[in-house]
């Protein structure tokens, strides 16, 4: 394991932390679109079923496990604990024009026709986009809390940071997986924008919302 | 490329 998948993973864990904490503490999730947060916890469920099957390490059944349950405590304190808070009216973002093509082509392009290897692809591909109910929501109401700001933040440098891991393992393992690797690229681009209003508002003490 | 059994990524 290099330095980049390590931090990675700590950027993708610290992500869905200040997201918590976010609700927590303000008891409210005004802002935030729990369909992306559902996506995620499909994500999560479709990705994690070899949990059963595979044995990696301590530390790769740990984090799983702790980002299972991030995901579902994260949906339920948006659906259940503080439904009443949860601008569902911004929330608008149509998740059929997400799950049926990324349904469609995760059985059209994958490494073999098995059913745990459709749903990592699907989990692969959904991930990539999965993001975009909460893109949606900000673009609509034209404005971030700077603390939902810093959760984008670290979402999207968890990506970058697969990335640069997914070169560090081609140059010294050889290793490539195309489908992880495309859709990886794909995910970080929609971050682009993102990450430029942050480095250009939110990083110089401005809340972060649109024209 | 990795295989089922390789994904050891999260």
């Amino acid at each position: 394991m290099n330095i980049f998948r390590i931090l990675g993973d700590v950027s993708h864990l610290l992500a869905m932390i200040i997201l918590l904490v976010k609700i927590w503490r303000s008891k409210s999730c005004a802002g935030i679109s729990g369909k992306s947060q559902v996506l995620f916890a499909i994500v999560f469920t479709s990705r994690y079923l070899d949990l059963f099957t595979n044995f990696f390490s301590i530390y790769n059944t740990v984090m799983k496990f702790v980002f299972l349950m991030c995901a579902y405590i994260t949906v339920y304190l948006i659906y259940g604990k503080f439904r009443k808070t949860f601008d569902n009216e911004n929330d608008s973002f149509r998740l059929e024009f997400l799950l049926i093509p990324v349904t469609g082509l995760s059985f059209l392009e994958n490494q073999s026709f098995t059913p745990l290897e459709i749903l990592w692809t699907f989990s692969i591909y959904l991930e990539s986009v999965a993001i975009l109910p909460q893109l949606f929501m900000i673009s609509k109401t034209g404005e971030a809390e700077t603390i939902t700001t810093h959760y984008l933040f670290f979402l999207g440098l968890y990506h970058a940071l697969y990335l640069a891991n997914w070169i560090w393992r081609y140059q010294t393992e050889n290793y490539y997986d195309q489908i992880a690797v495309v859709s990886g690229v794909v995910q970080t681009i929609f971050y682009c924008d993102f990450f430029y209003l942050y480095v250009t508002k939110v990083l110089k003490g401005k809340k972060l919302s649109l024209p | 490329a990795g295989s089922a059994s390789g994904k050891d990524e999260l």
